[in-house]
């Protein structure tokens, strides 16, 4: 474990508590994509398929914990709470999952390091998990207004995938054979997508201004 | 190496 790693970790659980908190707090989804917490859910899924068979650390088993039942509870709260689902925008949130998850489904079963099932899986949810912004990041252009915790949870969420960039240069630097170009290729196009949101976040931070994204 | 030790990361 580095500090880039454990920083990552921290800042992915942030933008998930920040995001419940949104959700629970003021019971609103205004602006979040249900389609892309749909598939941050089933990346988790598909990458913890491991988690009852291989144990690697506390701190793993407990973050897996952490992030498959966060990751359902927001679906779930955006689906089925009373409050909350009343603000989701389902007219705006449009995005097809099928159009990503069946290119990722056909990569993983083309680009692995072992064609076996959990392997693919595995594969399959990194892939996903690259593309998986992109309906939040359409639905954030289409709704103008972009209220601060929406904000400030897709910048946790890019910020993390670009901390572990730092992880996997800093454990390709320090330990032996230790490469990964799934993993490296997938969090660099993730990382890349959040470019123009990062710049325009930047803007609003520097400006002090509301942040607005170009239609 | 086997399935869980390249797969330490979350």
């Amino acid at each position: 474990m580095n500090i880039f790693r454990l920083t990552a970790d921290m800042t992915h659980l942030m933008s998930v508590i920040v995001l419940l908190l949104k959700i629970h707090t003021i019971k609103s989804c205004a602006g979040i994509s249900l389609k892309t917490q749909e598939l941050y859910a089933i990346v988790f899924t598909c990458r913890y398929l491991d988690i009852f068979t291989d144990f690697i650390s506390f701190y793993n088993t407990i973050m897996k914990v952490i992030f498959l039942w966060t990751s359902f509870s927001i679906v779930w709260y955006m689906r089925y709470h009373k409050i909350v689902r009343r603000s989701y925008d389902k007219d705006q949130d449009t995005f097809r999952h099928v159009f990503l998850m069946l290119p990722c489904l056909v990569l993983a079963l083309l680009i692995n390091e072992r064609f076996t099932f959990k392997e693919v899986m595995w594969t399959f949810s990194f892939y996903l998990e690259a593309v998986a912004i992109l309906p939040q990041l359409v639905l954030l252009q289409r709704t103008r207004n972009i209220d601060n915790l929406t904000g400030q949870y897709i910048f946790l969420l890019g910020a993390y995938r670009a901390l572990y960039i730092l992880n996997w240069i800093y454990r390709y630097v320090t330990e032996p054979n230790y490469v990964h170009w799934i993993p490296w290729m997938s969090g660099l196009v993730q990382t890349l997508l959040y470019g123009d949101f990062f710049y325009y976040y930047f803007l609003s931070w520097k400006n002090n201004v509301k942040l607005q994204l170009p239609a | 190496e086997c399935f869980h030790e390249s797969k330490d990361e979350l």
